[in-house]
């Protein structure tokens, strides 16, 4: 038996919006400490990671560890009729054929339940090696969210280099270039208006703004978001779900043929 | 030109 209590259902809602425009079937794994996701772009150039701690629930239950297979499409339908403040709740027996999603509204009075299909799907799942990367950035969301849908203007490609001299995100097309600096800054009394470069060694790697847009839509998940790169490697975009999990994009570089 | 690479290259699979 597995069941779930989020009190703040949108946290949920937010997270299957994070991933929807990147995949359409995938699997929840739930486990006696999380629920967690792991699933890759039909193109294979993309993979997310996504982990919520059991202690991000009121109530948790999961008597043996089963995958929840979704088609995320449907599961947004559903989640639409979610309100913003609503408590939701998620129930599934051990045979894992059907999901029961509840939406509860003390103020409202109102609880609605939805019984979803399961799917079996199969997923491929990579071994995602923990790497020290050479550069790691901290920055707000609002504003690389900003930078990677301005920069589409100019063309396909963003080149993100992180120099003594700070985070640029450079994009080439035929009418022209354009270059989008960040430096350091941690003079706000705000921690999350901060950025932090933490560089060990200088780092430029090319990807695809099509890609990048789409992880932006982590965004109402995190005032945060943490870029970790490291040469000839996939680049990392992490939303921190405040101390309770997170939702990680990993993106494979574009490399000279 | 810049080729767009898979994660296949990078991450062995499960």
């Amino acid at each position: 038996m597995f069941e779930a209590r989020l009190a703040n259902g949108n946290i949920f809602k937010m997270i299957v919006e994070s991933i929807r425009e990147l995949v359409v079937d995938v699997n929840i794994d739930c486990s006696t400490e999380e629920l967690s996701i792991q699933c890759m772009d039909s193109a294979h150039v993309a993979l997310v990671s996504m982990s919520l701690s059991q202690s991000a629930f009121d109530h948790f239950r999961c008597d043996r560890s089963l995958s929840l297979g979704l088609n995320l499409p449907n599961v947004s339908k559903i989640f639409k009729m979610m309100g913003r403040d609503d408590t939701m709740v998620l129930k599934a027996e051990d045979s894992a054929d059907k999901l029961m999603l509840m939406f509860e509204n003390d103020k409202s009075g109102t609880i609605a339940d939805f019984e979803l299909k399961l799917m079996a799907i199969e997923a491929e799942q990579l071994g995602v090696p923990d790497t020290a990367y050479k550069c790691s950035i901290s920055m707000p969301s609002s504003e690389f969210q900003r930078i990677v849908r301005d920069l589409q203007v100019m063309g396909d490609t963003c080149k993100i280099s992180c120099t003594k001299e700070g985070l640029k995100f450079s994009a080439t097309g035929q009418i022209g270039t354009g270059n989008i600096l960040m430096r350091q800054n941690v003079a706000s009394e705000k921690e999350e208006d901060h950025v932090t470069i933490d560089m060990e060694e200088p780092v430029e790697l090319n990807f695809a703004l099509r890609y990048l847009n789409f992880f932006t839509k982590a965004t109402p998940l995190s005032p945060t978001v943490i870029l970790k790169m490291s040469p000839g490697l996939p680049i990392v975009i992490e939303y921190p779900i405040e101390q309770l999990g997170h939702v990680k994009y990993y993106l494979a570089p574009k490399m000279e043929e | 030109p810049l080729k767009q690479g898979t994660l296949f290259s990078f991450f062995n699979k499960h």
